[in-house]
């Protein structure tokens, strides 16, 4: 049986059967994905397994990956509104399927808390880091900015697609990818809000939880869009 | 007139018989997320020479049961899955990866004789 089951699992892509020890949280994108893929095949409706409607991409494989990076400056927040400094490191290593990678996208999962009701405005910021330095000691040297943008009332988990990333993962199939997350409280409500939260930093620094979520696309599967002839 | 097919008959002719794979049978439970199982189906049946126009057969079929006819060391054609779907899976590996694949040829739509 032990035998069959490895035959089948190397059919499935696998070498042998994962063993988990807990389940990572499922983005409710992925569980949306799936639910529509099972809506489809029990009703016989034709289906494009080589586009994910839902991102509006190209793809036939979605993996997420979760951060296994560190937090810098843990000590208390600034008084200039920056909350928390982050480097998110994502082990791309799996992504090594002979196709391209379509997208990349970056959940940051804000946790259980609401901040929608303190209308909480946070800047978000990904920047690349070019050099990690000393792992975890020293700070590290960023490269590009890939994402600024001014968030208000955030509840529940934000999503910023990484164009440049794809861009680089294509041309160079990298193994693996440091970003550098800096999160700010616009400096008018930040007083306000400190006043109503005992540190919404500090719980948003237990509660944050970072995935990248990357569709790749296998050409040996997939047939390269075609443009319709006139 | 039409000749009276014996009773029982059409019942052990090739077709899609169900079958539901459940992942916790298998263990796979522990590492697939969702579905929790799938309609994988079967094909079972028997392909006789006179029916195989009948049952959804390949010309291949057809002559492979006139030669079982002619010489019976050919083997009869068999209950075969003619149309296949894929399932999609969500599973987590090793690397706390979770993954959302398809797969091709997972599902038994149709059955015939081959």
């Amino acid at each position: 049986s032990e035998f069959q089951d490895y035959d089948f699992l190397q059919f499935l892509g696998l070498k042998k059967a994962p063993s988990p020890h807990r389940f990572q949280p499922v983005p409710r994108i992925l569980r949306k994905i799936i639910r529509a893929r099972e809506t489809a095949a029990a009703s016989g409706a034709s289906q494009d397994l080589c586009y994910v409607k839902e991102l509006g991409v190209r793809g036939n494989l979605l993996r997420l990956l979760p951060d296994q990076g560190f937090f810098l400056n843990t000590q208390k927040p600034s008084q200039d509104g920056s909350c928390l400094q982050k480097v998110l490191s994502f082990n791309l290593s799996a992504v090594k399927e002979k196709g391209k990678l379509t997208m990349a996208q970056l959940i940051l999962h804000l946790g259980p808390r609401s901040y929608h009701y303190l209308q909480l405005e946070l800047v978000v910021a990904v920047s690349v880091v070019q050099d990690r330095g000393v792992w975890g000691r020293s700070h590290p040297k960023l490269g590009r900015l890939l994402v600024q943008k001014s968030v208000l009332g955030p509840q529940g988990s934000l999503q910023f697609n990484l164009q440049g990333v794809v861009k680089d993962w294509n041309r160079h199939q990298l193994k693996n990818l440091d970003l550098y997350l800096e999160i700010l409280v616009k400096e008018d409500r930040y007083s306000r809000v400190n006043a109503q939260l005992d540190n919404p930093c500090n719980q948003l620094m237990h509660s944050l939880h970072a995935s990248l979520l990357v569709v790749t696309l296998n050409l040996k599967h997939c047939h390269p869009s075609s443009r319709k002839k006139r | 007139a039409a000749i009276p097919i014996p009773k029982g008959l059409c019942r052990n002719l090739c077709h899609r018989h169900q079958l539901f794979v459940n992942f916790q049978d298998l263990g796979w439970h522990k590492w697939v997320i969702a579905p929790k199982g799938f309609m994988a189906n079967y094909c079972h049946g028997d392909c006789p020479f006179t029916m195989t126009t009948y049952l959804n057969s390949s010309n291949y079929a057809f002559m492979q049961a006139l030669m079982h006819m002619a010489d019976p060391r050919v083997p009869k054609a068999v209950c075969i899955p003619t149309k296949l779907s894929p399932i999609s899976m969500l599973y987590q590996d090793n690397e706390k990866n979770v993954i959302l694949r398809h797969y091709e040829d997972m599902v038994v739509d149709e059955c015939g004789c081959g």
